[in-house]
């Protein structure tokens, strides 16, 4: 129980550490567990520094910061034991253009390293550009639900300007 | 396991049926607000096993089953099938004798009357269902399956709500 | 006490009715109060109906149509006592781009009939290009802001690709 | 009221002074995240008068002052100023005697000493301040101050907290 924790703890965190560091392009983050000696007790709290900022709790963080740290713990614990499938819905939604690159960026290093499949959701036209494939969700009929297959060059044109 | 394809029908704004390819690598997924993204995502996580409607944002289970427009008479269940190539023993697990192979998970639900799920053609319980994700490192609570509202649960936790994601991941 | 808010309620409500329509280019909701007859012992309940789709409470809607809706409950609020200065941090970020043209479309509305002056906040190319101005916040040296005016021209050629 | 200025010195990120000037219609504000955006917004609220920290995402109130970089120390002080134009009976509030004229508010805080404020060179107690804004129909805790968070607040309050926002409002 608490050996498992603490070991899943150290190897999440030498993750995040990592991933923390490729998407800001530089600062350093870490995982502490607080309050607690014991960690089936303990708190996670997640310390991180953004590149010429000071170390500070998450809730210090820009919207943006905090969200792109979330996505990196996420991704430390995927890592850990890597699923077949990863779905993420509107994780992009608060990053600007340059981290969304950075973002896609580090999918395209994990697509190479895991077997892992993506589906993404997004309504971010970068994000878009940077998928294999685009499939559309329409609800031509009001409330009614349907699955296309859309063009990936017409999306890139969108982005290409 | 190679997840491979998810087909539903009647599952909350997908009352037609409608069958999406999981290939390799990344696949966006657009669309307007509310034509129903993220619940072809929910679906995935529901066939998996899902047994919380609270975080399917329903109220009850049968709330995933379509519920009509002002054109359309709402449907009696609602079914939702993921297809995984899968490699090792795993489907000994479900009686299958075969080691590798293709697994078809199908779950279903009629209003008033539960859920019942498929393997391969079997009645098999839910926990049998939970098992077979779980040991391919996946499953209706794998840390991968990121819905909406989750980065900003992630920041706005509670330190021993963080402990417990790593639990779950552990 | 209990008959401000009542009174309140029904101007917050009528307008919200409008601005919902308005935004959503269809549909209808309503606010309810609920669990008590005394007002202000009661909670306010969101009840709305994007076109074609049923009424449900606003925890049923989609991430945007919940966003757009909590937009016209502010606004509603907002337009029954108009404040000089109205400030927006990021509010369209869940936001596809029709919904997005419609929030300007309701904004320019109200520049027109309120002198209420707008800070908006964003990070999406459609809100800039809709901007009277725009002003940048830059981090150049690491950890200190500092304020430019940006060329609203140069922003709107990313837009009109 | 008419809004025309806001000045900051040592308010967060903004250690060098900045002037924003507020006119009419709509002003975007645009920039990476954490460049400082929300600071700046953040500023206007803090200067009306806003008492919580936690509401400006800090522990205490010292933590609005400029806390240093790896290549500068922290600051003593912040001050954040807002500029207005008053028609009516406003200014005769604060002793002014004019009842029509221009309004300068300004707040400043000193590290361990709390914040003093001034309006129009007077002296005035934060009070005051809340009273001068809340007779224009704005303030720190005007629902037309939509901060970064509030959307989701709203979505996930529970009905007896929104109700709280019309009691605000009322
Ligand atoms: N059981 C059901 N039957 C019919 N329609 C449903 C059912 N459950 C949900 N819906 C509809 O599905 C829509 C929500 O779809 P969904 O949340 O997938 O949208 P979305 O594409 O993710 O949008 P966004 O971009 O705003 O997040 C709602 O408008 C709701 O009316
Ligand atoms: N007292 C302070 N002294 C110095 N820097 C501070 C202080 N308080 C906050 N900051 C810095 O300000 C930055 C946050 O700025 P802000 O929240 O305004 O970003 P933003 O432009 O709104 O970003 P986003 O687009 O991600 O929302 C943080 O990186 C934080 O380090
Ligand atoms: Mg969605
Ligand atoms: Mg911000």
């Amino acid at each position: 129980g608490r050996i498992r924790l603490k070991a899943a703890f150290e190897a999440v965190d030498t993750h995040f550490q990592r991933l923390f560091t490729t998407l800001f392009n530089g600062g350093a983050a870490h995982l502490e567990l607080v309050d607690s000696d014991d960690p089936l007790e303990a708190g996670l709290e997640i310390m991180a520094q953004p590149p010429g900022k000071k170390l500070a709790s998450l809730t210090l963080l820009s919207g943006g910061e905090q969200a792109l740290t979330a996505i990196a713990l996420i991704f430390g614990l995927f890592l850990t034991n890597p699923a077949p499938i990863c779905v993420l819905d509107e994780v992009d939604a608060p990053l600007d253009d340059a981290n969304i690159e950075r973002f896609c960026d580090l999918l395209d290093k994990m697509v190479a390293e895991t077997r892992t499949r993506y589906l993404i959701v997004t309504h971010n036209a970068v994000t878009m550009s940077r998928m294999h494939r685009l499939f559309g969700v329409t609800m031509v009929e009001q409330g009614v639900s349907r699955l296309v297959s859309v063009d990936l060059e017409a999306a890139e044109e969108l982005v290409a300007a | 396991m190679k997840i491979k394809r998810l087909r539903l029908t009647g599952f909350k704004s997908f009352v037609e049926p409608a069958e999406l390819r999981i290939e390799p690598g990344l696949t966006g997924v657009v669309g307007p607000n509310g034509c129903g993204k993220s619940n072809l995502l929910e679906a995935i996580r529901w066939v998996m096993g899902e047994s919380s409607p609270k975080s399917m944002r329903s109220g009850g289970m049968d709330d995933v089953i379509f519920a009509g427009t002002s054109s359309r008479p709402a449907r009696d269940f609602a079914e939702v099938a993921l297809v995984a190539d899968l490699e090792g023993a795993a489907l000994t697990s479900i009686g299958d004798g075969d080691s590798d192979g293709e697994l078809e998970v199908i779950r279903r639900i009629e209003r008033g009357q539960g859920s019942a799920y498929r393997a391969n053609g079997r009645d098999v319980r839910a926990k049998d269902i939970s098992l077979i994700f779980a040991d391919a490192a996946t499953g209706a609570h794998s840390p991968a399956l990121v819905s909406q509202g989750k980065i900003a649960a992630v920041i706005s936790a509670k330190p021993a709500e963080r402990r417990q994601m790593l639990e779950e991941a552990a």
